[in-house]
This record gives structure tokens, sequence and C-alpha cells, in this order.
């Protein structure tokens, strides 16, 4: 429960990194922005938000990011 | 195998998504 917490509070804090307007989603503009910041290619920060936009809408929601983020921790976790 | 390589597959490429995420709030106080 405690970690539970903690795993929603990072994916917050990733999100709001993320979502620099505050909008509330994340576009896949928002995602390409972090080629600037992270060091990771445009292809793969669009990879990533394919395999986030879990509902393939154009967007992430909040749930999309944290439910991602969750599946990235059990991952580390298992491996 | 190209496919075997780090970051190629959707799991790999969110694994670094995130772990740079990580080094970047930790990087910075």
């Amino acid at each position: 429960p405690e970690q539970q917490l903690a795993m929603l509070g990072k994916a917050h804090e990733f999100f709001q990194i993320c979502d620099v307007e505050s909008k509330g989603f994340i576009t896949r503009g928002d995602m390409q922005r972090l080629h600037n910041e992270l060091p990771l290619s445009l292809e793969e920060l669009e990879k990533v938000f394919d395999t986030l936009d879990t509902d393939g809408n154009g967007s992430l929601s909040p749930e999309e990011f944290s439910t991602g983020f969750s599946q990235f921790l059990a991952e580390q976790k298992v491996s | 195998d190209p496919n075997m390589k780090a970051g190629a597959t959707s799991e790999g490429v969110l694994a670094n998504f995130f772990n740079s995420l990580l080094s970047k709030k930790t990087g910075s106080p």
C-alpha cells in the first residue's frame, strides 16, 4: 500500500515533466519535446508513446501513464 | 538478432524511458 502510494507519486511527478503545459494529458508532441531532456531518440520516444497509449486515442492520460510506470516497476522486480 | 538489442522491444524502450526519468530526478536535487 505504501509502495503503491510512492509509485503513484513518482508517476505523477514524471507525468508533470512530460505535461509541461499542465493540460492533464500528454500528446505525441509533448513526448517528442523530451528528446532535449532525455537520452532517447525521437523514434524511441514515439515507441514509448505508442506503448503507453493503450487506447490509441493519441493522448496519454495520467492513468495510462501510471499503468505503464507500474508495469515497468513490476518488470524491474522480475529481472 | 537486431531485435534482441536493448531498447528494441517496447518493454526495453519503456524501461529506458523511465530509467532516464528516474536518473533525471535523482540527478537534480
